[in-house]
Order: C-alpha cells, then sequence, then structure tokens
C-alpha cells in the first residue's frame, strides 16, 4: 500500500484526511507563525457540520462569534490578512444582524484554502519538516 | 474566556479524522 506521506503530496486534502499529516503540517505551520490558518480552516468546517446548526441555536451563534472574534475581526491577524474585505463585511454582518447560517464561513474558508494550496502546501511539500520525516 | 477557547477547540475537533 501507499504510505500515508506519499498520498500527503496527493493535494491538500489528502494531507488534510490524515492525523498524522495534520499533525506534521501544523508543525511546519506553527514555524512559519500561520498556524492559525489550519485552526480556522477546521473550525469552518466544524461550523458548517449539521450538529452545529441543529438544536442549540443560542450555542452555534457564539460560536460564530468567536471564530470572527479570534481569525477575522482582528486585522493583523494571518487569517484576516488573507480574507478579502467583501467576505469579512458579509461574516461581520451576519454575525451582528445574528443571520447564523451553516455556510456563513464557506468564502472565507475558500479563500484560506487556495492560499494554503498556492503557498503554504507546496512549502511544506519541499520543507525539511516534511522531507526528514519521509 | 475559557469556555470560548472550549467551544472553538470542540468544533475544531469535530471536524478533524477521526483516529485510524
Amino acid at each position: 500500500p501507499t504510505p500515508p506521506y506519499l498520498k500527503w503530496a496527493e493535494s491538500l486534502h489528502s494531507l488534510l484526511d490524515d492525523e498524522d499529516g495534520i499533525s506534521l503540517f501544523r508543525t511546519f505551520l506553527k514555524r512559519e507563525e500561520c498556524a492559525d490558518m489550519l485552526d480556522f480552516w477546521f473550525a469552518c468546517s466544524g461550523f458548517r457540520k449539521p450538529k452545529a446548526s441543529e438544536g442549540n441555536g443560542e450555542k452555534t451563534a457564539k460560536l460564530a462569534k468567536v471564530i470572527y472574534k479570534k481569525y477575522i475581526l482582528d486585522s493583523n491577524g494571518i487569517v484576516s490578512r488573507q480574507i478579502k474585505p467583501a467576505t469579512k463585511s458579509f461574516i461581520k454582518d451576519c454575525v451582528m444582524k445574528h443571520h447564523i447560517d451553516p455556510a456563513m464561513f464557506d468564502q472565507a474558508q475558500t479563500e484560506i484554502q487556495t492560499m494554503m494550496e498556492e503557498n503554504t502546501y507546496p512549502l511544506f511539500l519541499k520543507s525539511d519538516i516534511y522531507l526528514e520525516y519521509t | 474566556i475559557d469556555s470560548e477557547d472550549d467551544l472553538l477547540q470542540e468544533c475544531i475537533s469535530s471536524a478533524m479524522p477521526k483516529k485510524k
């Protein structure tokens, strides 16, 4: 069978689908001081999951606010700097007007994902952290 | 603050692949 670390090189999704891959990628991102991008990506996925949108609306609204505060509000944060102003305004509106929707972070997640695919992911595959692991 | 962090951590963990 193909070793996991070779699968990680196939696509960002293959990497993010493997626990050890995530862990190694996180170590690399921490060194580059952009681990928040990975946490934000997973937070968006978690937020979209059905359980986040069902039942406890108050908890979902609080979670949306927490994600907004931690990653988007601080304009110096790595995530905030990578997201388009229009996308940030849209999320801010959703949070302020309590228009909580499971898909409200989708666009921002796509922008961060594109950033990782074009930038940090290829760098990771060339990094000593990855090469030493293989 | 702690509960906010917990909420976020729970959300992030829920999106992670399960242990094999």
